[in-house]
């Protein structure tokens, strides 16, 4: 019958979780008969510290009850459940069983109010306990959601002050003094709140009676709890629904009549709150850990927290290197090491540097992923080749820049390279590239293989000119005597030699003298 | 504890129970 508020924010109280108190555990139970307005009233108050792991809100007969629409007596939720005590919960539509408002059961969402404004209570995640108004998204909040949460009407005291006029203007359209939500408020009755204390521990309320009969109205109930240090707290179900149930026992006199009417019987109900032995949230200690007298202990050196939902691999944290796992630091690949401190040496990479470079040349390795950093002149994958030619510098990734496209020096990109040409391509006109040493020597050999040629060639040269020189001479020379002789002039008078065969006797041989055909 | 079932017969309720409002 309420406004439904969808987003935004609404009107609540968070209270932080209060430091745990060693040595404490379960409910301290307080059983009171007080007289309020001269009528003496029965009933308990229940506290329990360390309310993330001591309180939970419980469906009908166990998880599921709600959407089965479930009804059980407390006795019947709350003794499988292990409550040390429990009582009623929220409100439940009476002819379908129908959980009403919001409720959340050990982490599970189990119904939502969609934005309805009535009175909440619940403990987030990390323990922060709310009480007041939520929008629905405040109620299915991921980042710190609720674990335990439930529906109550009219919240009763906000911050050590008694907030029933507020609540009424909030959570119902009725202005009249005398409508049901009004009566609802002043009626006498059995009653049940929920709530928390200045330390943080969640508080139970319970008071016996019968509507307009016996038991206390809503200001009434209020003002007990503001004595008892009640800091914020909401009224639940009551009259014929309240119940108190001391470990799994009915602790209560409830005021509806059993099908014998001389008897009052437990109403079967809808959620009910419970307060068990320090358990651990989750109860299964994240799967990370086992319940020990309801604190986690955690599997594994590395699960940390009170969940065992954290791991810590020390104040390094893995160096910043790798990640955090449950054996320990998985470092990232290029570092090994316990605390992934230390870096890949001698040639290896990788993760936990498992694998060998296969870098050559002096390349450098990377430690992560074995990719190979070429030094100038080399390429390649594993830095093997050298540069093609015309090729140089960082990964051969610069042309040489020479004449003729020759190539250069493969790791400083210098053209020392010229072009010479040499004898046997001389005709040819072919240009070679060569090496500085390969051009000296090959201008050496040329100018070897020139000079060599040219003094060949000189040699042949001048014999030749010898050769034509000494025809020349004895050609001119034959040729001046027989122009002499046929020219007249002077001549020479030879005598003639014996007709007949014998010799003059001037002309027998002298010795020594060459036989000069040319004789004075 | 065979108590039975209860007669529901002591109702506190919030709201009437035949007037579902239109909620605001």
């Amino acid at each position: 019958d309420c406004a439904r508020v969808r987003v935004g924010s609404r009107e609540h109280e968070s209270w932080p979780p209060s430091p745990a108190t060693p040595g404490a555990s379960g409910a301290a139970v307080r059983t009171f008969v007080s007289h309020f307005a001269g009528r003496a009233v029965a009933g308990h108050l229940t506290r329990a510290a360390e309310p993330l792991r001591t309180f939970a809100v419980l469906e009908p007969g166990g998880p599921g009850g709600c959407a089965s629409r479930r009804r059980a007596t407390v006795e019947e939720t709350a003794r499988p459940a292990g409550c040390s005590v429990a009582q009623n919960g929220g409100f439940f539509r009476m002819g379908t069983g129908e959980c009403l408002g919001n409720v959340v059961s050990d982490g599970r969402l189990v119904s939502s109010a969609g934005g309805l404004q009535n009175a909440q209570f619940g403990i987030r995640r990390d323990g922060t306990m709310v009480t007041g108004y939520l929008s629905e998204e405040e109620v299915l909040d991921t980042e710190n959601p609720f674990v335990q949460l439930l529906s109550g009407v009219v919240w009763l005291i906000r911050n050590g002050s008694v907030y029933i006029n507020e609540s009424q203007a909030a959570e119902c359209d009725e202005t009249q003094e005398t409508g049901p939500f009004s009566k609802f408020v002043n009626v006498i009755s059995a009653r049940t709140a929920v709530g928390h204390d200045r330390k943080g521990q969640v508080v139970l309320f319970h008071a016996d009676g019968q509507t307009e009969q016996r038991g206390i109205n809503l200001w009434e109930m209020a003002e007990f709890l503001l004595k008892q240090d009640v800091v914020n707290a909401i009224n639940l179900d009551g009259g014929g629904s309240a119940t108190f149930v001391l470990n799994g026992t009915l602790g209560s006199y409830p005021s509806d009549h059993c099908q014998d009417n001389m008897w009052r019987c437990p109403r079967s109900v809808s959620t009910v709150v419970c307060v068990h032995e320090p358990r651990c949230q989750p109860p299964d200690c994240s799967g990370h850990g086992t319940c020990v007298e309801g604190r986690c202990q955690c599997t594994g050196l590395f699960w940390r927290g009170a969940a065992c939902d954290k791991l810590d691999c020390g104040p390094s944290n893995c160096s910043q290197h790798g990640l955090c796992t449950e054996t320990g630091c998985r470092c990232e690949a290029g570092w090994t090491g316990s605390n992934c401190s230390e870096a890949c040496t001698n040639g290896s990479f990788g993760e936990d540097c498992a694998k060998k470079c296969q870098c050559q040349n002096g390349a450098a390795c990377d430690p992560a992923q074995g990719t190979c950093t070429c030094p100038l002149g080399f390429t390649g994958d594993t830095c093997a080749q050298e540069c093609p030619l015309g090729w140089h510098g960082p990964g051969c990734q610069r042309p040489c820049k020479c004449e003729h496209q020759c190539p250069c020096d493969p790791q400083t990109g210098n053209c020392n390279l010229t072009q010479v040409p040499t004898l046997n391509n001389i005709l040819s006109r072919v240009k070679q590239c060569l090496q500085p040493s390969e051009v000296t020597l090959q201008t050496g050999e040329v100018s070897l293989l020139t000079g060599t040629a040219w003094l060949a060639l000189t040699l042949a040269l001048v014999f030749l000119l010898l050769i034509s020189t000494v025809v020349n001479v004895s050609l001119l020379w034959g040729s001046r005597v027989e122009r002499s002789r046929r020219l007249g002039g002077a001549y020479v008078y030879h005598q003639l030699q014996e007709m007949n065969g014998e010799l003059l006797a001037t002309e027998k041989e002298q010795p020594g003298d060459a036989h000069n055909p040319f004789k004075d | 504890f065979g108590w039975g079932p209860s007669l529901d017969d002591d109702l506190l309720l919030p709201y009437p129970r035949l007037r579902a409002r239109p909620a605001r």
